[in-house]
């Protein structure tokens, strides 16, 4: 693929389906409309909840953040795009710690956000929950649908103090659901829903309207006293633990069907045919009789 | 068979509840984790060995299963193949665990900048070179000298089934050093 030089990049990637654009000076995603005229307004960045000196504290059993909403890495990226005719690509480096490419296959609907995070920088703090989170202008009214067993979707709610009179504990944490699969959010009145689809088993949240928060990594040096006993400070060749994968964002009608399927049946497929990818299988060329082949 | 043992052994163990959370401690994860590639490893020859069945007129005649050796890169997620990238020519096999017809976007480590990929039909597949990110090709424990992968489609691959490609890079030594300094001056 080219990859474009810095003056000249054009701030948008698209396919025969998909149109997605990022704000010019930021380098954030900022919109991704679909041929058949759907738009959101959605942008992602990533944040991280620190540890501080609270008495709870987070560890392998428990979220327990010393605040309740996370502080963003950066507020602006680098980013450079790359073209070609299968795949088309907007590179972002939000910090020397987290790079993400937003792609485009040719003939998907979808669009994947490959995220390369770590090592966690600790020093400063007793650890960071590193989150992606989309802020949409769909309004959810505060309910969003998670799987947790890759099957149904079910509905939840998010707790908040302003919300009713009971006297929450853990509010960021109360309002986290597994993900095994999926994570959707849609609008009452526009009919417009989004999935971000994940390709392991990751905790989220739709803390605020509109918003789907993922958590991606941990590195605490912390214990929560639940009995492990150890901190989530793993390493490998020496340094923090590097993760690396993948989200996928859908969005669509969710009241028109397309093909006979409804946007939650199109929704299930995708995951499912994400979940059982093809097995790649190589053996060597050099012995095969070709003509036979 | 023992090696099909060796994996519902493991896979059993790994979905104790404090394997999938993670809340086990160091020691014992890291060892659900040679447990687990110890017994992928065994069937991985298991998998090799069916396989040629499957395949019988790639080599010989169809009486005889051919006695080709297949291998499973694991570290594709950090385009890392030691397989591909020391091959002169090698054949892909693509198989779908799904019951429905799917395609694949295929993405292996790519040593050379051009490559011929030909499907069962000995038809010319297209494909696309991207470059790896910086933050790929500094990956902790990455070894390869692969700087791009190799992008195509694998299409119309059968339920519980597989398709076939043929793929041959075609090497030039010059112009790949050029292209590796070109690209690590632009990717410091």
């Amino acid at each position: 693929g080219k990859i474009e030089a810095e003056q000249e990049i054009i701030p948008f990637i698209s396919n025969e389906y998909i149109k997605v654009t990022v704000d010019k000076v930021t380098g954030l995603l900022e919109s991704i409309q679909h041929v058949d005229g759907v738009k959101i307004d959605v942008g992602q960045n990533f944040y991280y909840y620190a540890q501080g000196q609270q008495t709870l504290q987070s560890g392998a059993y428990s979220f327990r953040p010393d605040r309740q909403r996370p502080v963003a890495v950066t507020d602006k990226v680098a980013y450079n795009t790359i073209r070609g005719s299968l795949v088309k690509e907007i590179r972002q480096r939000f910090s020397d710690w987290i790079t993400q490419i937003i792609r485009l296959y040719r003939g998907e609907e979808f669009v994947e956000m490959e995220w390369i995070i770590g090592p966690i920088p600790i020093g400063t703090d007793l650890g960071k929950e590193v989150v992606s989170l989309f802020t949409t202008n769909i309004t959810s009214n505060g309910e969003f649908f998670t799987d947790s067993n890759s099957r149904q979707m079910m509905r939840r709610t998010c707790w908040n103090e302003s919300a009713n009179n009971q006297q929450i504990k853990k509010p960021i944490a109360a309002c986290y659901y597994p993900v095994t699969s999926r994570i959707c959010i849609h609008s009452g009145n526009a009919s417009v829903e989004m999935c971000v689809l994940v390709d392991r088993t990751e905790g989220g949240t739709s803390y605020n309207d509109g918003e789907i928060e993922l958590m991606v990594h941990r590195r605490l040096l912390t214990d929560d006293g639940f009995g492990l006993e150890e901190t989530l400070n793993e390493e490998s060749y020496g340094v923090g633990l590097v993760v690396k994968g993948k989200h996928r964002i859908l969005f669509g009608n969710y009241r028109q069907e397309v093909d006979d399927q409804t946007f939650s049946e199109r929704m299930s497929l995708y995951s499912r045919k994400w979940q059982y990818e093809p097995w790649l299988f190589l053996t060597s060329g050099e012995k095969l009789n070709r003509r036979k082949w | 068979s023992y090696e099909l043992h060796l994996l519902r052994h493991a896979v059993s163990l790994v979905l104790h509840h404090d394997a999938i959370t993670g809340t086990s401690q160091q020691h014992v994860a890291s060892d659900f984790v040679r447990i687990l590639s110890e017994a992928i490893d065994a069937c991985t020859k298991k998998v090799s060995n069916l396989l040629s069945y499957l395949t019988p007129t790639w080599g010989g005649s169809r009486r005889t299963k051919n006695n080709q050796q297949f291998v499973i890169c694991h570290q594709l997620n950090m385009s890392q193949c030691r397989f591909t990238e020391n091959q002169e020519s090698m054949l892909l096999l693509v198989y779908n665990p799904l019951s429905v017809k799917t395609y694949h976007h295929v993405r292996l480590p790519a040593i050379a900048l051009h490559y011929t990929i030909r499907d069962f039909n000995d038809e010319e597949v297209e494909y696309q070179l991207v470059p790896l990110p910086a933050a790929v090709i500094n990956l902790p424990g990455r070894s390869s000298t692969a700087i791009q992968e190799l992008c195509f489609e694998a299409e119309n691959i059968p339920p519980l089934g597989f398709t076939a490609y043929y793929i041959a890079p075609v090497r030039d030594q010059l112009e790949e050093n050029e292209f590796a300094k070109k690209f690590s001056k632009s990717n410091p």
